[in-house]
């Protein structure tokens, strides 16, 4: 038997926002620490891993080990059925072809529920070492969103360049170029918006805007994003989901052909 | 020119 239970159905509504975009489907990896979902876009671009711990559940049980295949697009149509505050279960049966996401309003006189059938997904899981990164990017993300935003409309990738003083974006194409660079925050009054930069070496990288942007649909999740970079090794894009967790993205820098 | 390599060079399948 599986059961994880929200008291808030916005947070899971968040998180589907900021994976669809790249993902069509997935599997959800449920054991006794929690959910972890872990999959490539379509075209093996990039690499979305979700992580929600079960100690921060309003109730987590999983009695065995339990991989459910899910639509994301199905699984998002499920989620707007349901109110922001509404409390959202996720219900499975072990070994079952099918899940459940009940919806209870606050006054509980509103119950839902929607039954979706599971897919058998033959994905390949890939081992992420751990990195020890040359630069560390702590910054507000709508300003991280804001700028891969602005500057997709002069080429199709960006160049990120990172020293102790500061980040520049930069992106150059037909219509001319663009660089926003973004200093240290020397005073930390308000810590979501503080630009703050952990550097060991200076990196420059160059980036697919395309994916970037998708990676910013998970803005809602969290004030701050953290990006950590290395020379020729995938960028990882870090949102933290409140106490639940986190989801990064990896992609890899473009390179010289 | 530059291009995007595939994500999965980077890792291993678990």
């Amino acid at each position: 038997m599986f059961e994880a239970r929200l008291m808030n159905a916005t947070i899971l509504k968040k998180i589907l926002d900021a994976v669809k975009d790249l993902l069509n489907e997935g599997t959800f990896d449920c054991s006794d620490s929690g959910i972890q979902l872990q999959a490539m876009d379509n075209s093996h671009v990039s690499l979305v891993s979700l992580t929600l711990r079960s100690d921060s559940f309003d109730k987590f049980r999983c009695d065995r080990n339990l991989s459910m295949g899910m639509n994301l697009g199905t699984m998002a149509k499920i989620l707007k059925c349901a109110n922001n505050d509404d409390t959202v279960t996720i219900k499975a049966q072990d070994n079952a072809d099918t899940v459940t996401f009940m919806f209870e309003s606050q006054n509980h006189e509103k119950v839902s529920d929607y039954e979706m059938k599971l897919m058998n997904l033959d994905q390949e899981h890939l081992g992420i070492p751990d990195t020890d990164y040359s630069c560390v990017v702590r910054m507000p993300s709508m300003e991280f969103a804001r700028i891969c935003r602005d500057l997709a409309q002069f080429s199709e990738s960006m160049v990120i360049c990172c020293t102790k003083e500061g980040v520049k974006f930069s992106a150059s194409g037909d219509l001319g170029s663009a660089n926003v660079k973004l200093a240290q925050t020397s005073n930390v009054d308000k810590e979501e918006e503080a630009v703050i930069i952990e550097m060991q070496e200076p990196v420059t990288l160059t980036f697919a805007c395309r994916y970037l942007n998708a990676f910013t649909k998970a803005t809602p999740l969290c004030n701050q994003v953290q990006l950590s970079m290395s020379a020729d090794v995938p960028l990882v894009v870090e949102y933290r989901i409140s106490d639940l967790g986190h989801i990064r993205y990896y992609l890899a820098p473009k390179i010289e052909e | 020119i530059k291009t995007q390599p595939d994500i999965k060079q980077y890792y291993w399948i678990a």
